[in-house]
């Protein structure tokens, strides 16, 4: 997670 | 428990089916319909010669960002297939990190018109011609090889969100530390693709299908090439203007 914060956060957004 | 008695249902997998064309549908940059309508709408000479005369790192940057704005459709994808969410982080990375681009590379035959072999970019169809300025000739032949063939397959877009689906829940990716829910959530997909194929009287696409795999493996390693043969040239332009979320998946 910690190489790759930006594509972490896109996941964690919620999907509307 | 290795062998999980997952209730592979007929009804578990028609309602997987759909949920995956449904993901899809949702996250596909394009519309077909849109597409189709465009497909005469070619860049005149004058919009090629200005393409054409980009430096090598204005192009690259410029491909770049585009890049990214379709992987990030993929992301969201990604997020809608069943099963996905409840991996496990780091496993959700990686299967991205290596799939996202290889399922960009498929959704790009959607966007690719056989009769004059050109891509929908920047809201016109171009030939290789207009990828000139990147000095990667040889990617571009190769990702444009590809995308005739598969769009020799005539895939249904039904057929193709799992054909992308698969490509992303690949339980071989290394470093993956739940193997066996990407296994299992890979059979699923599998039964999903041949009751549709069957569904479809097309069995045979199957094995054409996964054919596919390794020829856009080697699309993304040359990719990666190309990417390092440019960072070398251009080490401060890909650090301080290219996405940062184009750096964290290929640099």
């Amino acid at each position: 997670k910690e190489k790759h914060k930006i594509l972490h956060r896109l996941l964690q957004n919620s999907t509307s | 428990d290795p062998y999980c008695p997952y209730p592979t249902s007929l009804l578990h997998i028609e309602e997987l089916c759909d949920s995956i064309v449904r993901s899809h549908r949702d996250t596909s940059q394009f519309r077909l319909e849109e597409l189709q309508a465009l497909r005469w709408k070619l860049f005149s000479r004058e919009e090629l010669h200005a393409y054409q005369s980009k430096s090598v790192d204005e192009m690259w940057q410029h491909c770049a960002v585009r890049l990214t704005e379709a992987v990030q459709y993929v992301v969201e994808f990604a997020k809608r297939i069943p099963g996905f969410r409840g991996l496990g982080q780091n496993d959700q990375i990686t299967l991205l990190k290596t799939g996202s681009m290889e399922v960009v590379l498929v959704r790009m035959s959607r966007c690719f018109n056989t009769e004059n072999s050109t891509v929908f970019f920047d809201g016109k169809f171009g030939s290789t011609e207009l990828f000139k300025s990147l000095g990667c000739g040889d990617l571009m032949v190769a990702v444009f090889d590809f995308a005739h063939s598969v769009c020799a397959l005539r895939l249904t877009e039904q057929q193709m969100a799992l054909f992308s689906s698969l490509v992303l829940i690949n339980p071989d990716r290394p470093c993956l530390e739940d193997r066996g829910r990407v296994h299992r959530m890979r059979r699923d997909l599998e039964v999903c693709l041949s009751h549709m194929l069957r569904r479809d009287n097309q069995e045979s696409l199957q094995h054409k299908l996964y054919q596919k795999v390794s020829v856009l493996q080697s699309l993304c390693s040359l990719h990666v090439e190309k990417l390092h043969w440019f960072s070398q040239r251009y080490p401060l332009i890909v650090h301080s203007v290219f996405p940062p979320l184009y750096k964290e998946l290929f640099t």
